[in-house]
């Protein structure tokens, strides 16, 4: 007589939290642009009997976005979830897995970011900044000012932008441009840079170096930048996932699909 | 042929009684919210 079929999984199962941490650190470790995800709810898991020990696992995921760059080695357990004032951006995740013979394992996964509604935030929190365009000519005016200040005052490697992951603007009590970047170095320094900036290339995949930056540029009614941008020292890439190999500018737009 | 066999009706002292208040589980899903719901 064929065993009964196992009573349906709850999501909030030993054996679903554990199949959706196996697809969060996929999705972190195999997303390029933007910031760490963190759960925040199950909101759905089927299990599909594929015959002996062999199971088919399609789980719903609601993740929210922590302070921690895609590129950060910090471990996703250190890293702050972004909060409700901060302009929360969730990400809806659809990921199809396999656990066989006990062993669990990413076969596909879809993922949309967005921000969290301005209304609600302004709703509950009127003084709380949003998020701005990273496309915003202020935006880019800062970066690009904080990366030209970081690089005149530093002794060590020039730094290239490699994408802006969030800015903000406010007016009160002074007109403010809030940004949050990343950068990588180059196989210059800073004063050879001065020289021959062309020059300048990012550090080959075995030799990577980046960073992260947060700059407050205010420019009314006085003028203040202040920068810091600090580089985690070389990690050991990830052979299937290449990092960046390009400077550039991209955007991590909240709202984006990533599969 | 196989007949159904006559199930005796139980008696109604055998019944198990519903405790009073007796609560549905809570639905499978979704689950908890580990932080703040957007």
């Amino acid at each position: 007589v064929p065993a009964a079929p196992s009573a349906p999984l709850g999501c909030d199962d030993p054996e679903s939290e554990a199949a959706a941490e196996v697809a969060v650190s996929y999705i972190n470790g195999h997303s390029h642009h933007g910031y760490k995800f963190a759960l925040n709810r199950i909101e759905n898991i089927r299990v599909v009997p594929q015959g002996l020990n062999n199971d088919i696992i399609f789980l719903e995921l609601d993740l929210l976005e922590t302070t921690c760059h895609i590129l950060s080695p910090t471990p996703l357990a250190n890293c702050t979830v972004r909060s409700f004032e901060q302009h929360a951006v969730e990400g809806d995740c659809d990921v199809k897995l396999q656990r066989l013979n006990g062993k669990l394992s990413v076969l596909a996964s879809k993922c949309h970011s967005r921000a969290d509604s301005g209304e609600d935030i302004i709703q509950l929190c009127p003084d709380c900044p949003l998020l701005a365009s990273l496309n915003n000519t202020e935006v880019l005016t800062a970066v690009t000012a904080a990366l030209s200040d970081h690089n005149s005052k530093t002794t060590d490697a020039y730094l290239r932008l490699i994408e802006i992951g969030r800015a903000k603007i406010t007016s009160y009590p002074a007109h403010t441009v809030s940004v949050e970047f990343a950068v990588a170095a180059t196989n210059c320094s800073a004063k050879a840079a001065k020289d021959n900036v062309e020059a300048c290339q990012l550090l080959p995949d075995d030799q990577s170096n980046f960073g992260f930056c947060t700059a407050v540029m205010i420019t009314h009614p006085s003028q203040d930048l202040r920068v810091d941008c600090q580089l985690y020292g070389h990690q050991v890439p990830t052979p299937d996932i290449p990092f960046f190999s390009r400077p550039g500018v991209t955007y991590s737009q909240p709202g984006q699909d990533t599969s | 042929p196989v007949a159904k066999r006559a199930v005796a009706e139980v008696a109604q002292h055998d019944k198990v009684p519903r405790p009073v208040g007796f609560l549905p589980p809570p639905p499978p899903c979704p689950g908890k919210i580990r932080h703040f719901k957007i």
